[in-house]
């Protein structure tokens, strides 16, 4: 299992449809100071089902909303698209799309193959593929020291959590 | 399920062994129960000793080395479950040339198991990729620009 | 007491505006107190404004826009109150090139009314040094090797 | 006032002594990773008279001496000089050297131009310089983007120290 391509409209600083390609080996992002690049893994985590906003940088789900969108058209939604060929996940197609959408107000929706699904489902589905959100090999801006830093008690509990 | 933890835990030091003696050029690194008669009683700790330095503690080393061990510490479980997606945003920011080279190496070997995508300032790592994707601002908002590095390497890109 | 405060504040900001409009070619920046009217009764917001941006939060600002608000910040500071001793350990890891061209100006310029002590890998930051010292480490301790690069600025080392 | 040198010996990876003679100017420090460029930043702040050991990176003061040290040498002092032609320091010599040191007890001592002092007044003494070893001009490694995410209520207050 791996992540084909990722689609992100209305989030942060993504304001416009962007669809992003990805090959199944090694993948740089670069740019600029402020481009947008975490925005990018924020935008992954969030389709991934993270529930915490701070792990997104923001305080509420609905600053995810790209702040230049016009009223009436504050909406985000991010979608990835995985590739499925060695059906790792239950489902008999090569791929498996899941969207996570949020409002204006708040409300969020989430979609496996275009239908309404829900969030358990989306991360049962996921951690088959050993994708999940809040897994050791999402290791965000600033953070990687901190693995180091694990106190033993924590670095046994996330090794038990891996068996 | 003492059995299976121990089991899994003697793997999973051989690979750290593995990565980190190669990422160090000839360091070591183990992961040592506090208590060693009854693993859940405690927890487990991280023993690091690089080139030329005796095993010490990883709270007193320092920012580039703690980067090399935390790094070490998540490929080598990568290795024992390789089927899966990495997202590494600028895990490179402290580290100096000798260890950027390693790391880049590093990576690649990774990516033969794995999806890796990087997020990263350094040409170094840039010139490993198999893809890389330009993330530019304009007029506030981002754009993507990308290109294909290997040809042979991508199969959907 | 307040208009003491108030003063201070007042010439904080307009170094603060100089400072970081300077470091990001045309951003703006600047401390806003919570409560105007009665200034101790909240805190004081860093409001910032990066160019082509509206002002927004800066804890949704990136690594690099953080660490140049928070340099701006620091940096306004020394000019109300210059004759002090600085050291920054890698305060510019997150840094892309151009923003770190703009943070060895802005220490050059600094260190005409402050010392600076700069711990950095970087190579734009080693060029603009008055002198370097290289750190590296044989048998596991520390050696130090000092080269005076700008021979009018040293008057003692 | 500036620091014009800096004498470092048994402190952490600098067993044998070390001088360093800093320029009025612009100091660059630079070198492999593990090399011991944080280890002076530690190493000035302990003479400064911090307090804490955990601003040090180690968690009792007696593990700054060099482990690589026989029994029997177990002892780490840092002398820092500084330039005090602008007197600014009320102490009548142009130059003002101060010692912090430390066995393997953990007992400490403190000396001005070589006489035995308290770190209160030192203290008192570098305050008039604008030194302290907690003061927002001392940056250690990874902790910038901190100052951006100061809450509004410490920024104030941080802010009030200062005037
Ligand atoms: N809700 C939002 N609407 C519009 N723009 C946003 C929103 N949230 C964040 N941004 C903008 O996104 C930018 C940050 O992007 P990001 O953190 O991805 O940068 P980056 O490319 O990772 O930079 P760095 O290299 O400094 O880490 C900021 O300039 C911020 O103003
Ligand atoms: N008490 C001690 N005795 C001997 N060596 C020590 C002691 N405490 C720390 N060290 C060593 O000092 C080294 C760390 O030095 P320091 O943090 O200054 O590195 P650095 O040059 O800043 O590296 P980086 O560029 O990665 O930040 C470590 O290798 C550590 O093992
Ligand atoms: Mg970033
Ligand atoms: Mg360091």
């Amino acid at each position: 299992v791996y992540i084909k391509r990722i689609e992100i409209k209305g989030f942060k600083s993504f304001k416009n449809r962007t669809v992003i390609n990805l090959c199944k080996g090694l993948n740089v992002i670069t740019g600029p100071n402020g481009s947008g690049k975490s925005n990018i893994v924020d935008a992954i985590r969030f389709a991934l089902g993270e529930l915490n906003p701070r792990m997104l940088r923001v305080e509420r789900f609905s600053e995810l909303i790209c702040d230049n969108l016009d009223a009436g058209s504050r909406r985000a939604y991010v979608k990835i698209v995985l590739d499925n060929s060695d059906r790792k996940i239950p489902i008999d197609s090569g791929e498996v799309e899941i969207q996570r959408s949020i409002d204006e107000k708040g409300r969020m929706t989430y979609k496996i193959n275009g239908r309404r699904s829900s969030r358990e489902a989306i991360v049962d589905m996921l951690s088959v593929a050993g994708l999940s959100p809040s897994a050791i090999n999402i290791i965000m801006q600033g953070a990687v020291t901190r693995i180091a830093d694990l106190t033993p008690k924590r670095r046994r509990e996330l090794l038990e959590e891996i068996i | 399920k003492k059995r299976v933890f121990m089991e899994f835990l003697d793997r999973l030091n051989s690979k750290l062994r593995e990565v980190f003696s190669k990422f160090t050029s000839g360091g070591d690194a183990w992961l040592e129960p506090e208590d060693k008669t009854n693993i859940f009683n405690g927890g487990i700790d991280l023993i690091t000793a690089f080139p030329g330095k005796p095993r010490r503690s990883l709270s007193i080393a320092s920012g580039g080395e703690k980067t090399i061990a935390a790094l070490s510490f998540v490929f080598a479980l990568s290795k024992l479950n390789p089927t899966t997606v990495y997202i590494l945003d600028e895990v490179d920011a402290h580290l100096d040339p000798v260890n950027l080279e390693r790391l880049a190496s590093a990576l690649k070997d990774l990516s033969n198991e794995s999806q890796i995508i990087v997020i990263s300032l350094k040409d170094v790592i840039a010139s490993k990729a198999d893809k890389i994707y330009g993330i530019y601002s304009k007029g506030g908002l981002s754009k993507v620009v990308a290109a294909v590095m290997n040809v042979e390497a991508i199969s959907n890109g």
